[in-house]
């Protein structure tokens, strides 16, 4: 299996550290949610409580879907609510030390997978770019 | 090379033909962009002249950065705008028939690449997701 054993050798640089992901806090203001998204270009963020527990994802789609009315748009429709009114909450995390063959099956689905500890903890994200580098590494040599 | 030739035998599969990837014309009004990309919930999607010429990509964050002033957001300021005022146009694009390495490795900083004939024709899109789908096939197998 050398693909396997090649990814395996890779798989220590595949989590991106929970400090360098954006994120959003669950009581934020939507508003400040949507800013941000504007701002950082990512498609999805993960959201988190208290700092640091696992939530779910928000991306810009589920906020101007919160603007919709029936035929026009109203940036007033969310200012009375919060990224936790919004979010996605029903994704698939992955524990650390993660298995290579349970992250390159999730990785087909979704463009990344948060790592969360068993206590709930945020503690980085694994993205296809990652998983993409290290194929394309193996290929050319 | 397992990995190269396993990825070459799926190569066929790779293409997600135009008629299924959803796309904008260039002279669509920028509203119209909005409330699709809103609908599909997709990060980018292609943008198109004369129903078939590729021209480039657009994602709701370069419409609502449209929307932006000094320290507020109006749904007016975009009214007066096409598809093509706030459109991406310098993107990699591959040609039919394409090479798989070179597939693999514009992959790895870009979640799709559109491809276009040497007459700038828009014939489909290549996804990170098919090429996971043959990693993840090749892996277990
Ligand atoms: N500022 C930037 N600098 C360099 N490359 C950029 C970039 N923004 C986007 N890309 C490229 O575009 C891909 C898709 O980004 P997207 O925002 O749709 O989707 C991203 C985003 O939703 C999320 N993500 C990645 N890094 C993040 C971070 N530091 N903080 C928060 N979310 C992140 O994970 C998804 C997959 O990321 P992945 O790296 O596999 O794939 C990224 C990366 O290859
Ligand atoms: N309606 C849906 N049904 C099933 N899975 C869905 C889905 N929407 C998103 N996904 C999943 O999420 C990934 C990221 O989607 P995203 O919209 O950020 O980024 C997408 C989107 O910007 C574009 N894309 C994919 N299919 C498209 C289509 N039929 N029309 C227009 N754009 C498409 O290519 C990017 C990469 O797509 P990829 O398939 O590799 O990866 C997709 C796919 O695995």
């Amino acid at each position: 299996q050398p693909i396997l054993n090649g990814l395996l050798q890779n798989k220590a640089h595949f989590l991106i550290p929970a400090e360098k992901v954006a994120n959003v806090q669950v009581d934020n203001n939507l508003n400040h949610a949507f800013l941000m998204l504007t701002k950082i270009h990512y498609a999805r963020i993960p959201v988190l409580a208290n700092d640091s527990k696992f939530v779910g994802l928000i991306s810009l789609a589920m906020i101007t879907e919160a603007m919709m009315g029936k035929d026009d748009f109203d940036l007033n429709r969310i200012n009375a609510l919060t990224v936790g009114d919004v979010c996605e909450r029903d994704v698939p995390t992955v524990e650390n030390p993660y298995d290579i063959e349970l992250i390159l099956h999730l990785l087909v689905d979704n463009p990344f997978l948060p790592v969360v500890s068993s206590e709930g903890d945020f503690t980085g994200i694994v993205t296809r770019r990652e998983v993409m580098k290290s194929v394309n590494y193996l290929v050319h040599n």
